[in-house]
């Protein structure tokens, strides 16, 4: 039987931080046309047994969380980015030449354990 | 340090060596901007998209660039044709594509501005040809190695588009034979002096307006695996 993890707060159980970075704020608006910021979100959170069952998770991380419970050196499974989306970015270089460019898994959409 | 550090690492993920520091922006042409939001409402709402096609320019590619020209006028009456409206050599410096891409496509824009011309009935011709190897520097006399474009368009207005991916392929291949475009607009046509005199004042402004830029689209294949291999 699965034993009850202490009851984790929402907040600490794994899932998707947002973060968006202003490219102004590190001045590169002077030669980044577009867009204006970039969305740096990041996966963070607990991955306690309890949960993985529901936490968007993989098997893999439901059979670590429970050998995490029954041996505590076993680390837990971990909070990482199960769906991702690329950006793409209008900017100037020093030759004057106006460049856009794709760059895929740029962006954290979803995470899980 | 740390921080510029950083910024170093990130700017390198950019494929670029330090942060740029453009005197001005460039016009960026309606295309691009039409690619870049296409790709970020594809982002937003969660279309899969292949990253290494562009579907608005049908090729494959992954890094769009803008070359704007940096070559200048030339004035000389030693030139062939009397009736020359404007010469001019255009020069597009390709170091910034890295010899791994593949090019697959170098499109040369010709804006020749608004049509303000009069409606002089003449018709323009314009003569692209491809400058080998120039005679003397200074007085620079072009010897057109190969006239690859001669278009008649009637007054021409708005942009011309030439493909020259061959051309870009050869310059990229070996840097030293990029020695640059000779253009040349001729006015073809009987004219009586009425229209002589228009014709300077057309071809002044024509001057002012000409902007040259080469668009080129290179695909870098460590980042586009062939889709068969990468479902593999």
């Amino acid at each position: 039987a699965a034993i009850p993890a202490p009851y984790a707060s929402c907040k600490n159980l794994c899932h998707r931080h947002q973060l968006f970075i202003n490219f102004r704020d590190l001045g590169w608006h002077k030669w980044i046309i577009a867009p204006k910021g970039f969305m740096a979100n990041y996966c963070h959170g607990d991955c306690p047994f309890s949960m993985t069952t529901s936490l968007n998770s993989s098997n893999y991380a439901f059979m670590q969380a429970l050998m995490h419970v029954v041996d505590p050196a076993i680390p837990q499974a971990v909070c990482i980015p199960t769906k991702l989306s690329p950006i793409s970015m209008l900017y100037q270089d020093n030759d004057d030449n106006v460049i856009l460019r794709h760059y895929e898994d740029m962006v954290v959409d979803e995470c899980g354990c | 340090q740390t921080l510029q550090f950083r910024e170093h690492v990130f700017l390198k993920f950019l494929g670029l060596d330090k942060v740029p520091s453009p005197q001005k922006f460039q016009p960026v042409p309606y295309i691009m901007k039409k690619i870049f939001q296409d790709q970020e409402t594809a982002a937003t709402t969660g279309v899969s998209q292949d990253l290494c096609y562009v579907k608005e320019l049908g090729v494959r590619g992954n890094v769009l660039r803008l070359l704007p020209d940096q070559g200048f006028f030339l004035y000389s009456e030693n030139f062939s044709q009397a009736s020359s409206c404007l010469q001019k050599l255009l020069y597009f410096n390709l170091s910034a594509i890295k010899d791994k891409k593949q090019l697959t496509m170098a499109q040369l824009g010709l804006d020749l501005g608004p049509n303000t011309y009069y409606n002089l009935g003449p018709e323009m011709e314009l003569a692209l040809s491809l400058v080998q190897e120039p005679h003397v520097w200074g007085r620079f006399i072009p010897k057109p190695g190969k006239m690859f474009v001669l278009q008649s368009v009637p007054w021409p207005q708005g942009v011309l588009y030439f493909n020259l991916l061959d051309v870009a392929k050869d310059w990229n291949d070996n840097h030293q034979k990029n020695l640059g475009l000779f253009l040349e607009m001729l006015v073809k046509g009987d004219r009586d002096a009425g229209v002589n005199f228009q014709l300077e004042d057309i071809c002044a402004s024509l001057r002012r307006s000409l902007h040259a830029s080469l668009l080129v689209v290179t695909l870098n294949p460590e980042q586009c695996q062939p889709s068969s291999r990468k479902r593999r």
